[in-house]
């Protein structure tokens, strides 16, 4: 019988029972089934490791309750920003992208650098273009946040603004 | 961040991370997760690594091409090199810490130092495995 396997994580923190209820777990574990499914699908098949973890991650980035496209973490300025990396064990070709925004995708992306690029790992609007260039979806901003991620990124600015008001703190 | 490693009916292994960064993390800011060797890498001479955690850290501790190297030049089986890459410098590089990694027989190993990593796996014709907490 011929040999296969998939595996996925997403993500690992420091947060306590208590801090997620039972209908996001139950999220999470549907979640992480599909893109499993997904994975699998694609090697059951015959299909190649680089397609199957493409696959799998698809998922997971089309997933909001996952922190990777859909559902990213917003920065410092409220905005989403994507990185992301595929690595073949044969060939040991890689692909990877950096501070990319709008591509729906990052993964699909990571893997036409790695088909299609001399160089490993593209950065910002270079690999916004690459995208275009290359025909990959692309969201407007708002498709990739959620609220649950908008009100961790305002309880951050809150903390910052309570720190500057802090006697001894930068502002005069 | 989400990630996956596979091995086909070929014997040939592949691992991918994607990642929407921290929140509140400057504009530019770019993680472990695209650096080769830092969130991701794969060899099918040893294993396909995957990360997740506090980039910062696991870029500075090169932790996917860590489980590699302690597996092709200090024969560590897979499960050892990843919880070892898990411990690694901890009191240099502290932060949460995730590594799901699979070597070339389509074994899998998770090491994590949250309590809480969301994980799966699924080896040909088996039923699928499913874990947050446990």
């Amino acid at each position: 019988m011929k040999k296969f396997a998939i595996a996925i994580h997403g993500g690992a923190e420091t947060i306590k029972p208590s801090e997620i209820d039972k209908k996001k777990e139950e999220e999470y574990r549907r979640g992480l089934a599909d893109a499993l499914k997904a994975g699998y699908d694609v090697l059951e098949k015959g299909g190649s490791a680089l397609d199957a973890v493409e696959a799998a991650v698809n998922s997971l980035e089309r997933n909001p309750v996952f922190n990777a496209a859909r559902g990213a973490s917003l920065t410092q300025r409220g905005e989403t920003e994507f990185d992301a990396a595929i690595m073949d064990g044969n060939t040991l070709r890689v692909g990877a992208v950096g501070a990319v925004r709008y591509v729906q995708h990052p993964i699909s992306l990571a893997k036409v650098v790695l088909q299609k690029c001399d160089h490993c790992l593209l950065v910002g609007t270079g690999a916004e273009e690459f995208a275009l260039a290359n025909n990959l979806p692309l969201k407007a901003p708002e498709y990739f946040v959620t609220p649950e991620k908008k009100e961790a990124w305002l309880d951050k600015q809150q903390e910052r603004a309570v720190k500057k008001r802090q006697p001894g703190s930068m502002s005069d | 961040t989400v990630g996956a490693v596979a091995l086909d009916m070929n014997g040939n292994l592949a691992a991918a991370t994607s990642t929407g960064g921290l929140t509140d993390q400057l504009k530019g800011r770019v993680g472990d997760s695209p650096i080769i060797g830092g969130g991701t890498f794969a060899n099918n001479e040893a294993c396909a690594v995957s990360c997740t955690g506090e980039g910062e850290a696991i870029m500075r501790g090169v932790l996917a091409h860590e489980v590699y190297a302690m597996m092709k030049y200090a024969g560590n089986s897979l499960q050892a090199a990843t919880d070892k890459a898990i411990e690694l410098h901890a009191d240099k590089l502290q932060g949460d810490r995730g590594i799901l990694s699979m070597d070339n027989t389509g074994k899998v190993a998770f090491g994590f130092n949250t309590g809480f990593m969301k994980r799966g796996y699924q080896a040909a014709d088996e039923e699928p495995f499913v874990a947050l907490w446990e």
